[in-house]
This record gives structure tokens, sequence and C-alpha cells, in this order.
């Protein structure tokens, strides 16, 4: 089989204004991921490689960048499967994380369960000892202006053809 | 959202999908992301799959499972992800998006929103695309 890593960064409407830079985003993580298969020969490690790369970036609906609550605030989740054994693990409601999808491969890999929500997830991050990061460095202006739109015209979630952020999908 | 996924040379895959969830939505909402066989899941026997979309249609057409289970019974990753989208459009509405790697690592991408970002390597070639049927390469 030849190996390969395949990424995308969300379907929605996506305006023609944020179209480069989804794509420069993808690309990149697209790359470093092969990069790293290639090198370490690990699934995972590639494919966290890559989801990270995607979280870090602005221009995506994960990690930094992830859009905003009624509250104001970031809850993010992520998800990780792996084919040999269905080994998964998963968590939720996060806050604090730069980088969930790393969350997620610690609870597969270091809990006995599959998925861990909100205040316990965010304890197993401290004794894991990964960096918090405080929720203002996530948020970023066009997710408020998303949702001050969103409040302004009582828009209904499943809307996607409204605005820049607005329509962004989980 | 975002989603990766993997095959190596042995034919093991694995898929990671991770998200901001959905502008407004109450506090505490938990969508697809995180569920398996909603957000994603990977089976070395069939296939692995990463979701975006909207997270309440994708949870209750349960899209990656399907996706698989279509790939079980003989479709090929595309025609699994194509048909599996479509029809958690049709019979839930809104709309998805997957990407799709089959045991024997053919691609699969679809989508029924208006646009999906996706890419992969293959040798010195990025495949790339974010509109419906766009195809296009770039030399690394």
């Amino acid at each position: 089989v030849k190996p390969l890593v395949l990424v995308h960064g969300g379907a929605g409407d996506i305006p023609e204004s944020r179209v480069q830079m989804k794509l420069d985003c993808v690309c990149k993580a697209a790359s470093e991921g092969y990069k790293v298969l290639n090198k370490t020969g690990c699934v995972l490690d590639a494919i966290v490689a890559a989801v990270e790369i995607m979280e870090d970036d602005e221009s995506m609906n994960a990690g930094k960048g992830s859009v905003l609550n009624l509250d104001g605030e970031i809850e993010m989740e992520a998800l990780i499967c792996e084919g040999r054994n269905l080994n998964a693990g998963s968590v939720t409601l996060v806050q604090n994380v730069a980088h969930p999808i790393t969350l997620a491969r610690l609870v597969m890999e270091k809990t006995p369960h599959t998925m861990l929500g909100a205040e316990g997830a965010k304890r197993f991050a401290e004794k894991m000892g990964i960096p918090y990061v405080q929720n203002d460095q996530f948020i970023i202006q066009s997710a408020k202006d998303a949702l001050k739109e969103f409040k302004e015209h009582k828009l209904d979630p499943s809307r996607t053809e409204i605005g820049e952020r607005p329509g962004e999908k989980g | 959202t975002v989603g990766a996924i993997a095959v190596d040379i042995s034919g093991h895959l694995a898929s990671a999908t991770s998200t901001g969830g959905i502008t407004g939505k109450m506090k505490g909402r938990i969508g697809d992301t995180p569920l398996l066989g909603c957000g994603g899941y990977a089976d070395d026997d069939i296939g692995a799959v990463s979701t975006t979309g909207h997270g309440e249609s994708i949870m209750r057409y349960n899209l990656a499972q399907r996706i698989l289970s279509a790939m079980n019974n003989g479709q090929s990753a595309q025609e699994a992800t194509k048909s599996c989208c479509e029809g958690m459009t049709a019979r839930v509405g809104n709309s998805a998006g997957a990407i799709t790697l089959s045991k024997d690592g053919s691609v699969g991408v679809f989508f029924t929103s208006k646009r999906m970002a996706w890419a992969y390597q293959l040798g010195n070639e990025i495949h790339y695309g974010i509109d419906a049927g766009q195809h296009l390469i770039m030399k690394v």
C-alpha cells in the first residue's frame, strides 16, 4: 500500500475570501503529515501532526480560531481512532488546551476510557503535563464577529448561507 | 472542523478529527466530532473516515459508520463517501463532507456543502481542492 495522509479543513459555505487560506493550510498539513508518516511509519504520529498544524491555524475552526458558543466561550472536541485494534480516544467540552487531538490521543493511550469531557478532561490534561493556555489566546476577531451577527439576527446554527464565520460548521 | 486520515505501507489505518463546533451553540453542546462512527472511524479491515458538517445531522445518520459499511458492502471509497453524504442530506437535511481511505489506499472525497478544502501528498505531488469536483495537482 502506498502511504498516504489525506486531510480536510471543514465543510461549509466558505466564502471566496477564505478559499486560499484554507487551501494553504490543508496543503501544509497534508505535506507535514506525509513527511512524518515517511519518517516514523506511524499513522497516529502522521495524523496528529497534520491536525495540530490545522489547530494552530486561525483560518480553521479548531484549536486557535474555534467558533464561540452563546456564552462567548470556546468549547473544543476531538477524536482519534486506530484501525489496527479499534482503539479510540476522544475529548469534548475542552478549554485551555492548544491541541485537543493530542489530548484525545492521550485518553486513548493513557486511560482505560474512550471519552473524557469538560472538567475531567481539564484535570487529565493537567495530569499529563499539557500546558495550560488562556482561552483568550484561542479567540479571534472573526469568531467574535460571527457570534455578534448570530445573536443580532437570531440565526439558526444549522444555517450556512450567512456571513463568513456564522456558516462555519462543526 | 479539521480532520486527517492515514494509511501506512502495511495497510494500517487511523483517523483524527478536531473541531471548535458551531457558532452560537448552547454551552455544553456536544457535536458529532468526538463520537465514534459519527466524527470518524478507522478499521484496518475496511478503511478510515473523518467527517465534517452539520453535527446534529451527522450524529443522527452515523455518517462515518455508514460510509465504512457501504465500503464493506462493495462500494469504493469514493462511491461510499458520495452516496452516504448525499444520503444524509436527503434523509435528515443539512450538509456534510467526508474524507475516506480504503485499506488498499484508495481515496474518497465528497461533500454536499458548497465547499470543503482537502489535500493529500503522493510522492512529490500534492493533490488538493475545495470546490465540488475540483482536483488540482501541485509539484513539491
